[in-house]
C-alpha cells in the first residue's frame, strides 16, 4: 500500500511534466488518500503542493490557494523553513492571480523574512521583485520602488543579468 | 480573465515557468 502511494506520487508528477493537470490531479488525489491513511504528513504535504501546483495552470486558482494553504500548515508542523517559505511564495504568486493584493503581500513578505533568515540571496530576490509587482498593483510606488531597489542590488550581486 | 491578467505580472509569469518543470517527488 506505501508502495502504491508512491506509485500514485510518481503517475502524477508525469503526468504533471507532460502537461496533463485533470491527470495529474487524480493521480495526486490518490496520493494524498494514502498519504493520509499512513499519517504520513511530509507525503500529504507533497501531494498537496503538487495539487496546487496543477490547479494553477487548470485556471483554478482559488483551489491552488486551498492546497497551498495546508501545504503551508504542514511545513509548519514539520518545522521546515525552506519549504514554507517556498508554500508562502506559492500563496503570494497565487493571490497575485486571484488578485488579491493585501494577502500576496503579505505572503510574499512572510517568504521575505524566511529568505533572510536562512540567508537565501536568491529567494530574497524574488520576493523584493514580487513585492515590487503587488506594491505596483496597488498603486504604492514608493514601496514598489524600495522593493525594485532592493531586488536589484540583490540581481547584481548573484549576477542575475536577466 | 484570471489567465489574462498574469500576462501583465512579470514575476507570476517567471514563477508560473519555474513551476512548469516544478515537482515535489516521492
Amino acid at each position: 500500500r506505501a508502495a502504491q502511494g508512491r506509485a500514485y506520487g510518481n503517475l502524477g508528477n508525469s503526468h504533471y511534466l507532460l502537461g496533463n493537470f485533470p491527470k495529474a490531479v487524480a493521480f495526486h488525489k490518490q496520493r494524498l488518500a494514502i498519504a493520509k491513511e499512513f499519517g504520513d504528513k511530509a507525503a500529504e504535504k507533497r501531494a498537496h503542493s503538487n495539487l496546487g501546483n496543477a490547479h494553477i495552470f487548470l485556471g483554478r486558482f482559488d483551489v491552488a490557494a486551498e492546497y497551498f494553504r495546508k501545504a503551508l500548515q504542514l511545513s509548519r508542523q514539520l518545522k521546515d523553513q525552506a519549504v514554507e517559505a517556498q508554500c508562502c511564495y506559492s500563496l503570494g504568486n497565487t493571490y497575485t492571480l486571484l488578485q488579491d493584493y493585501e494577502k500576496a503581500i503579505d505572503y510574499h513578505l512572510k517568504h521575505l523574512a524566511i529568505a533572510q533568515e536562512l540567508g537565501d540571496r536568491v529567494g530574497e530576490g524574488r520576493a523584493c521583485w514580487s513585492l515590487e509587482d503587488a506594491y505596483m498593483s496597488l498603486g504604492n510606488r514608493e514601496q514598489a520602488l524600495y522593493f525594485a531597489e532592493k531586488h536589484l542590488e540583490i540581481s547584481q550581486e548573484v549576477g542575475d543579468q536577466d | 480573465v484570471q489567465r489574462m491578467h498574469l500576462i501583465q505580472v512579470d514575476s507570476v509569469q517567471r514563477w508560473m515557468e519555474d513551476l512548469k518543470l516544478m515537482t515535489d517527488c516521492e
